[in-house]
C-alpha cells in the first residue's frame, strides 16, 4: 500500500508524515 | 317572429306607422341573425353548443401572453444547453510517483472531450511514463482523518489532515 498525507486545511501534501503525538 | 305583422294602429294607418313590408323585411333580418349566431360562435372561434357545458377550445385561436416563450426563446435555450462543458476530475500519478490532476472536458454541442493534466497546484504539468489512476477498481482507497494537536513541518494546529491509503 502506499499512503499520502493531505492536509485539507490548506490544500497541499505533506512531504513526510505527521508526527504521531502531534495528530488524533 | 310569425303572427306579428300589423299593417297600422287603429286599422287605418297613419303616418309613421311601419308598413308590412317594413316589418316582414325587419322580421327577416331578426331571424337571419337568430339562425346565423350559432353557425358564427362554432366555426373557428369558442366551441359552444346548446349544452350548457363548455365545449373544447382550440389554442390556434389564443394569443400568446406578451412575455410568452417563443420558437426563437426556445432555440436560444438550446444553444445555451449546447455551450456547455461538463468537467470531471480525477486523480492520476505515473512511475515517477507525482500526482497529477486530469480534467476531461465535454462540449455538449459538438461532443469533443479535452484531456488536460495539471499538477496539484493547477499549473501545466506533463505526466512521464505509466500514467495511470491513482485508484482504479482494482485499488481501494481509504481515507483517515486526523486533526492536528500540534504544529510540526507542513500543518498546524486546528488543521486537519488526510491519510490516503491506496
Amino acid at each position: 500500500a502506499t499512503f499520502v498525507w493531505l492536509n485539507l486545511t490548506t490544500g497541499t501534501i505533506l512531504g513526510s508524515a505527521p508526527t504521531s503525538a502531534n495528530i488524533e | 317572429a310569425n303572427g306579428n305583422i300589423i299593417s297600422s294602429f287603429g286599422g287605418g294607418g297613419g303616418g309613421g306607422d311601419a308598413s308590412t313590408t317594413n316589418q316582414q323585411a325587419q322580421i327577416a333580418l331578426e331571424t337571419a341573425i337568430r339562425d346565423r349566431l350559432p353557425s358564427t360562435l362554432v366555426s373557428d372561434r369558442l366551441k359552444v353548443d346548446g349544452s350548457g357545458v363548455i365545449q373544447p377550445v382550440s389554442l390556434s385561436s389564443v394569443p400568446l401572453a406578451s412575455n410568452a416563450a417563443t420558437d426563437t426563446t426556445l432555440q436560444q435555450v438550446r444553444d445555451a444547453i449546447k455551450a456547455q462543458l461538463d468537467i470531471a476530475s480525477t486523480i492520476w500519478t505515473d512511475n515517477s510517483g507525482a500526482f497529477y490532476v486530469r480534467r476531461d472536458l465535454v462540449n455538449e454541442g459538438t461532443g469533443t472531450i479535452t484531456v488536460t493534466f495539471t499538477d496539484p497546484t493547477g499549473s501545466a504539468a506533463t505526466p512521464g511514463a505509466g500514467l495511470r489512476p491513482l485508484a482504479t477498481t482494482d485499488k481501494d482507497t481509504i481515507t483517515d482523518f486526523y486533526d492536528v494537536l500540534a504544529s510540526g513541518t507542513g500543518y498546524s494546529t486546528g488543521d486537519l489532515l488526510a491519510r490516503v491509503a491506496i
